[in-house]
């Protein structure tokens, strides 16, 4: 492991000082090495091996520390500085119902996250409805109405139009009739390149208006995670995201190209397939899960 | 007019950030690069570009199986099962899989044995009604291996050429889950001889390197014949199938591009290595 890595770059260091250019080149090279077998993304990386650098030049070797020690301290507290810096809880503000959009890439975990919200947000005493606005995929609805009766929410859902705008619509004088302060928009799959659906998701935030616009990102992204986060966030005006599939053995260094390109922290785990299976963030579990 | 580079440590730091870029991993792409130093500086210190690409596509694509290779059947009937991790497009596959095999004018049926995930089977259905298909079910909760023997059991009794079997997503972590995939594999040999004669792993191409692990532990469960690449119309490369090739040597067979019945190719280690490099 990293660990074991470094003290091997390191040996015959301990209890002698600081850790100096020669020592210190060989180190970053092996913990960029690590950083990228757990899927960060190579630019991410590089800015993150850079700030390290900065922080171990000069930085005397802790007595009870071995360098190798030392720097994978340093990583893990940059990891978590990083991933966890702009933790914030859930925005549900504005003129109610207070509305949540769910976007993301095509089978992230958007439909089964919109349920475990609707059930985290009813045990916090709020009433949550949630909107079925994937008018694309075979059984979406159908997909959401099976998890909605799982969570006690209640569904809204139309089939006679195409126009998520036209749902997100009917949703809100919906809402208020049915006295609902949250509106949890479950939306369609889509490529981050694909002009059309861009264009729709922007429709339908805008016909939304919600304080809360999250990114469902699947823990096993590879090195697509910058340029799918950075599209999503721009289009969609993201506020945080989700990190789903984290009960998967996938390292995760997604997380850190996700909060790198974003600046938005990581709301929310997704730990299962249950629809209880939702956790808050924890930086520090993942950090760890990073450096191997 | 030439393009000359020198074959140096930078220049060969570059090919393999192109290569991580794409998710072919660190140790894949390292010895991508130290094999195309040792094939080039053989001759000579300085090669044009154009010869150092077509260089490490070779390379690449050798590393990848056949160029557009068709299925041969087994059976009959041709036992298709499909695996893999959770939302990569198992379900939307065999759509298309099943129109390739309706094309040929072969007789299709569907066994909807994922019977766990919500609305899991209403999807088939669909996608069943929609390529103009059968589709064997039973109730949401029953035993997928259940589904799967009556299918297979169904195909011999109606002359079917192709059954495709869908299985539940599931993380190649979680024991239980696995056992049961065994179990249905085990279930659909009993029913019929050599049964599956093709088990597919659907690989997401946005897969970082724990597409190694899944490939690595699907295969201890079920021996996969091939690997059905989807969501290549999106920005990733799937470079992952060059590591997973390199250590496990499981070729690529198939690729999805889209969310359409059509968006469906045999593939092409050529043009998917060409890929890479773009
Ligand atoms: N193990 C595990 N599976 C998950 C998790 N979140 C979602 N899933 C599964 O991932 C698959 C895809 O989930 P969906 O909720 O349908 O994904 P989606 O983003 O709505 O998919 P599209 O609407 O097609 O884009 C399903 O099999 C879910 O059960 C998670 O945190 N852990
Ligand atoms: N862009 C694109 N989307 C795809 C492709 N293949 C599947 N999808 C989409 O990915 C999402 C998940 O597809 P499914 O077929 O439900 O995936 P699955 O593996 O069966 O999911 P689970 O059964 O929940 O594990 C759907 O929105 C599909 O339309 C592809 O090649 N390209
Ligand atoms: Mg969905
Ligand atoms: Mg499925």
């Amino acid at each position: 492991d990293l660990q074991e890595k470094l003290e091997g770059v390191f040996r015959g260091l301990s209890g002698k000082g600081k850790l100096s250019e020669e020592n210190m080149t060989e180190g970053l090279r092996e913990i960029r090495r690590a950083l990228l077998s757990a899927d960060v993304e190579v630019g991410v990386a590089k800015a993150f091996v850079a700030r390290v650098r900065e922080k171990a030049m000069g930085a005397e070797v802790l007595k009870s520390l071995t360098p190798g020690q030392q720097l994978v301290k340093i990583v893990h507290e940059e990891l978590v500085t990083l991933l966890g810096g702009q933790a914030e809880a859930l925005r549900l503000e504005g003129t109610p119902p207070a509305g949540v959009l769910v976007m993301g890439l095509q089978g992230s975990g958007k439909t089964t996250f919109s349920a475990k919200l609707a059930l985290h947000l009813k045990s916090k005493g709020r009433r949550p409805l949630l909107v079925a606005c994937d008018l694309q995929r075979p059984a979406a609805i159908e997909q959401l109405e099976v998890l909605g009766r799982e969570v006690e929410v209640p569904v809204y859902a139309r089939r006679d139009t195409k126009d998520p705008v036209e749902v997100v619509q009917g949703a809100k004088s919906h809402a208020r009739e049915i006295l609902s302060d949250v509106l949890i928009v479950d939306t369609a799959g889509r490529l981050q390149i694909d002009e059309e659906l861009m264009a729709e998701l922007e429709a339908v935030r805008e016909a939304l208006d919600p304080s809360e616009r999250l990114l469902v990102l699947d823990a096993m992204t590879g090195q697509e995670a910058v340029s799918i986060a950075k599209t999503f966030s721009e289009r969609g005006e993201i506020t945080g995201s989700v990190l789903t599939k984290l009960d998967g053995d996938a390292r995760g260094g997604a997380a850190l190209s996700l909060v790198e390109v974003t600046g938005k922290p990581i709301k929310f785990a997704g730990v299962g397939e249950g629809v209880g299976d939702l956790d808050v963030f924890h930086p520090d579990r993942i950090a760890g899960r990073i450096l191997g | 007019l030439r393009r000359e580079v020198y074959l140096t440590d930078e220049f060969l730091e570059e090919v393999e950030e192109i290569l991580i870029a794409a998710d072919v991993g660190v140790d894949a792409s390292v010895e991508l690069a130290e094999s195309l130093r040792r094939r080039l500086k053989q001759e000579k210190a300085q090669a044009d570009l154009a010869e150092v690409t077509r260089v490490l596509r070779e390379d690449v694509a050798a590393m990848l199986g056949g160029e557009e290779a068709e299925p041969e059947l087994g059976g009959p009937p041709h036992v298709i099962l499909m695996v893999g991790v959770n939302g990569v497009g198992k379900t939307t596959s065999i759509a298309k899989l099943a129109r390739f095999h309706k094309d040929r004018g072969r007789k299709v049926l569907l066994a909807a044995a994922d019977t766990f995930r919500a609305a899991a089977v209403e999807q088939l259905v669909s996608w069943a009604d929609r390529v103009g298909v059968d589709v064997v079910r039973q109730g949401m909760g029953s035993d997928p291996a259940a589904v799967a023997f009556d299918a297979l059991a169904a195909a011999r009794a109606r002359g079917h050429d192709v059954v495709i079997v869908d299985t539940a997503g599931r993380l190649q972590n979680k024991e239980g889950l696995m056992r049961e995939l065994e179990k249905i594999a085990r279930v659909c040999g009993r029913q019929v001889d050599g049964a599956p004669h093709e088990t597919i792993l659907c690989l997401d191409a946005n897969t970082g390197q724990n597409g190694i692990t899944q490939a690595k532990e699907f295969s201890a469960v079920v021996p996969i014949d091939a690997i059905l690449l989807s969501k290549l119309d999106g920005t990733a490369k799937g470079g992952v199938v060059v590591a997973i090739a390199r250590s496990l040597q499981l070729p690529v067979r198939y690729v999805g591009t889209g969310e359409g019945v059509d968006d469906f190719a045999l593939f092409s280690p050529r043009e998917f290595a060409e890929g890479l490099f773009q």
